[in-house]
């Protein structure tokens, strides 16, 4: 383990811990007999937050962490498995089920087809991976597929009229988490012997590339202290 | 092994 990994999971973390922390602000707000004025906006406008990427990140983790119980490696990272996999599925079930949270899901906006994106990672992973196993394709498929995962988000971001401040926060942190890996990547490469996963390291950087406009819409917003806006 | 090392990421 090294800082820049152990900062990338940190953040990573946080970025779970602020949507679970803004959907228990959507849920606490209506349950108040009077909703108050930041109730009524976060009611009204749309949470902002895309399902389909809550979806792909449930299936990125249901495919990534097979091992969990095969193969142990530490206490944190079998911790860090079990709360990414317990948060993104109950994301997912709040925004799907949840009578309160359902309602400031906006699934007219929400419309990209992630089917597209699940088919072509698959079959890649079927082509290009290290090891033609069930196991090694499945985790390189959560690889391609964690690459673009963010897409619904960022589509429907574009649609947002105001984005509020916990969902940029969130992409934010969720993008942040991918850069530090690739610095982790590096540091290792430099460290330790063999230390060579091209397909980790690409796809790493497909996903944090995707980010790159949101980053600079995101730096700026906050440099000129504006609300975030992202151009259609 | 091999195989460990690499699967010791997130």
């Amino acid at each position: 383990m090294n800082i820049f990994r152990l900062a990338g999971d940190m953040t990573h973390l946080m970025s779970v811990l602020v949507l679970l922390l803004k959907i228990h602000t959507i849920k606490s707000c209506a349950g108040k007999s009077y909703p108050c004025s930041l109730c009524f906006i976060l009611l009204e406008s749309s949470s902002g937050i895309s399902l389909k990427t809550q979806e792909l990140y449930a299936l990125v983790f249901a495919t990534r962490y097979l091992d969990i119980f095969t193969d142990f490696i530490s206490v944190y990272n079998t911790i860090m498995k079990l709360i990414f996999l317990g948060s993104s599925f109950s994301i997912v079930w709040y925004i799907r089920r949840h009578k309160i949270v359902r309602r400031s899901y906006d699934k007219d906006q929400d419309t990209f087809r992630h089917f597209f994106l699940v088919l072509p990672c698959l079959l890649l992973a079927l082509i290009i991976n290290e090891k033609f196993t069930f196991k090694e394709v499945l985790w390189t498929f959560s690889l391609y597929l964690e690459a673009v995962a963010i897409l619904p988000q960022l589509i429907l971001l574009q649609r947002t009229r105001n984005i509020d401040n916990l969902t940029g926060q969130y992409v934010f942190l969720l993008g942040a988490y991918r850069a530090l890996y690739i610095l982790n990547w590096i540091y290792r490469y430099f460290t330790e012997p063999h230390y060579v996963h091209w397909i980790t390291w690409i796809s790493g950087l497909v996903q944090t590339l995707l980010y790159a406009d949101f980053f600079y819409y995101y730096f700026s917003s906050l440099k000129n202290n504006v609300k975030l806006k992202l151009p259609a | 092994d091999e195989e460990q090392v690499m699967k010791d990421e997130l």
